[in-house]
Order: C-alpha cells, then structure tokens, then sequence
C-alpha cells in the first residue's frame, strides 16, 4: 500500500494567507489571484472548501519574503469586494508526500494524517491532487513530521 | 505566460461531501480519512481551509458511484467528533488545467479563474498543486468551462 509513496518533501519558506467571508459569486476568486499576479506575486497551494450562506473563505500560500507585498494587495481586494478579513501567519511550514498513483489507494491520505497525528501535530491546511498530498504545519513541528512520515511510508514494513 | 499549460481536463464523476465545524486538533483527520480507507471509499480531493474559533470545515470528492458508500461513514465520523453537520452535491464536476512549472508564474492561476468568471461560472472549490489547479463547478456549467478555458489556453495568442 505505502509502496505507492516515492517522496516526501518539505518547505519552511511558507506563509499562509487567508481571505474570510468573502462573496461567493463568480469573478472574485479572478479579483484576487489577478491582483496577485500584476504584483508579480508567486502563489502556491490556492484552497477554497464549502461556501456557507453564500460567503466563502479563500486561502493560500506565498514564500515568506512575498508576503509583506502580498499583505497590501490582499487588504485592498478583501475591501474592494467586502470581505470580512485577512489575517496571515509566516511561521508555518509545507509537507508533502509525493507520488503517482496514490489517489486511488484511500489508505495513503489517512496514513499520511495518522503518522502526524501520533505525533500531536495539528494539520492547519489540506491540499492533494492525484500525486501529492500536502499539509500546512505549525514551523515548529515539521523536523518532527518530516521524520514521521519518513518512519511510516519508508520503515515501515506494510 | 501560457504556453505553461499543457492540457485541460475535466471529470464528471465526481460528488463533494463537506463536514463543517470539525474540532481543529490533531487525529481528527486520520479519524475522518482511516474510515473512509477502511471502507475503500477512493477520495480524490481533500480540501482544509483556515481555522476558525478551533474550528475547521473539512471537504473532499469522490465518484458518484462511492457517494452512497461514503455518506453513512462520513455521517457516523461527524457524530463521533461532534462535528455540527455534513453536505453532499452530486451535481458537480471538476475541470482542471495541468502543466509543468504552472506554479511559479502567478498569472495562470488568475488566468483559469478569469476564463471561469467571463462565462458567469461559480467556483465551488479550489485545489491546486505545483503542476494542476483544479476547480470544482456545477455539473451543467462544465461543458461551457471546457470551451471556456480551450480559448483561454489554447487559442488566444498570449
Ligand atoms: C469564492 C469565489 O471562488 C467565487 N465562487 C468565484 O467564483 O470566484
Ligand atoms: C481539522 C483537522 O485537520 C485537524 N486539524 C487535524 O489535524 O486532524
């Protein structure tokens, strides 16, 4: 089953951004990221999950030093188009298992979250597509993930 | 600038389940995900925005074939963690574009969701990785945001 894994990296030039209660309605995800990109502002994992009563949150990532250029452009679009926040956190970090194949064994996503939860560290965001499945972590804990999840998907006899 | 995307795919097997309000602590993940593995329900998004108040909002995909499958286990996971409820929309469909490299050019992100926001189609979800953005949408705009990000990619010259 973890045969699947072929990597694990990890990436502590990480800050994450979030966009709160922002209208659910098409062009303002394009608002954003279009703000982003004329700023020349590089923007790794883009997460938006469930709207709610028409609002939704919209979050991502940037490398720590692009993040003091993207505060003002994000505080400017959250006003243009009314959301109700921002708020941002650069002492986070990236970890990630890669590999092909692994969406369709449904056990890799929950090892992934087990070797970090036996570890006590608190998954902050979720992000996969079929060969990579990446977490936002507390900066702190990710010398200690990087290792748990070395210890289960390379170790590990299973 | 998009010479970047190699192709555009899109997947109309695909039904969203969200679980809203989940306690933002480690292992609720792995609870959540060990469930569904140990059923075989293949996920193939799994999507987790920012924290709010300690709480979190969890979403994912799978086919529409597994929903009937999933459902029960997600419900009875939501009732073990005290999350405050679960949603399921079958009607959806996920269109992506892929290409190496995509990542470090800030422009094809704002790009995909412009070509979306021209046609007046609502983004339900966003996934992204280095080498695809994914964006989940109603069913019945799918077709049209196929078209719609062909010209964008494809057939503009840029
Ligand atoms: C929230 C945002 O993604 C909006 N639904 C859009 O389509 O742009
Ligand atoms: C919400 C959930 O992801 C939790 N933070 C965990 O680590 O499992």
């Amino acid at each position: 089953e973890y045969r699947l894994v072929s990597g694990i990296a990890h990436d502590l030039n990480v800050a994450k951004i979030g966009l709160f209660n922002v209208p659910d309605r098409p062009g303002i995800a394009k608002q954003i990221f279009k703000a982003l990109a004329d700023e020349h502002i590089n923007v790794d994992m883009i997460i938006q999950s469930w709207m709610r009563d028409g609002r939704n949150d919209i979050s991502f990532t940037v490398t720590r030093n692009d993040l003091h250029k993207a505060l003002p452009v994000v505080e400017r679009v959250a006003n243009e188009i009314g959301a109700s926040g921002v708020a941002y956190n650069d002492r986070v970090a990236k970890v990630s298992i890669v590999g092909a194949g692994m969406v369709t064994n449904p056990g890799v996503a929950a090892a992934m979250f087990e070797a970090l939860a036996d570890e006590g560290i608190n998954i902050e965001m979720i992000s996969t597509s079929e060969i990579k499945i990446s977490c936002v972590i507390a900066e702190d804990q990710a010398i200690k993930a990087v290792r748990a999840l070395h210890a289960k998907f390379f170790e590990q006899q299973s």
